[in-house]
């Protein structure tokens, strides 16, 4: 049921991501606030399934070079390779920002098999790379699936620079302009046989909503 | 054939794609 209905390919299913700013109220007291979220959902096969989004839309705005989207998507599998347009919210304005606030991404993913997987993330102005994170993860049994968790892993400096950046502009139409050649490219492969386990091509807009941040799934298909 | 420097405005993208979400 999760496959072309969640982040998730035959191998791995992406669970829960967020990337948020934390700030210390008082001793015992933490304000957390999200910029982008995808919660823990559980779809049904009533739920429709996933849109497509022809892969070829959107090669520019990721590295087109060796071990570019397009290499990695002949290279396959293809239902391991989605597209999320986030709607961010960036009105946290309510809480003050300074040296004690922590900016952080946590993520889960699960599988049926024990593996370690390799998560790389890569942050692209105008389709090129500008920074890469990679992570290592082991499984933990849980619940009989396998769970890898990446837990608060601290944002690089380029990325809180530029969501300062971002949220300093006077009007909603200059942050989407930014971020029209702003996007993040984030690669799950297991370590031990290279395998693409998820590919995850992030593309972003500021929120409108009052009800926090707000994201569509699409499957990345070449028609 | 490339589709660099096209607005993403102007590409083939579904209509949901500029629909942000109404639920949280």
């Amino acid at each position: 049921v999760w496959q072309d209905r969640t982040i998730a390919s035959s191998k791995l299913r992406m669970l829960e991501f967020s990337a948020f700013m934390e700030v210390q109220r008082d001793p015992d007291n933490y304000s957390k606030h999200l910029f982008v979220h995808i919660g823990q959902t559980n779809p049904s096969y009533s739920d429709p399934l996933l849109e497509a989004v022809d892969i070829r839309q959107i090669y520019d705005k990721f590295p087109e070079k060796k071990g570019g989207l397009k290499e990695l998507y002949e290279k396959g599998p293809q239902n391991a390779f989605f597209l999320v347009k986030f709607w961010a919210d960036l009105n946290s304005s309510g809480m003050l920002d300074g040296p004690g606030s922590f900016y952080g991404v946590s993520s889960q993913y699960s599988s049926i098999e024990n593996m370690t997987i390799t998560v790389s993330t890569k942050v692209c102005s105008f389709g090129k790379q500008v920074v890469e994170k990679v992570e290592t993860e082991y499984a933990r049994m849980e619940g009989g699936k396998y769970v890898y968790r990446i837990h608060r892993s601290p944002m690089c400096e380029y990325m809180i620079n530029f969501i300062h950046k971002l949220k300093h502009l006077p009007e909603k139409y200059m942050m989407n302009s930014v971020l029209e050649n702003f996007t993040i490219l984030q690669v799950v492969t297991n370590r031990d046989t290279q395998e693409t386990l998820l590919c995850i091509a992030f593309v972003f807009e500021v929120s409108n909503s009052e009800h926090g941040a707000q994201y569509h799934v699409y499957r990345l298909v070449k028609e | 054939g490339s589709v660099e420097q096209v607005p993403m405005r102007k590409r083939q993208l579904p209509a949901s794609f500029w629909e942000e979400p109404r639920l949280s």
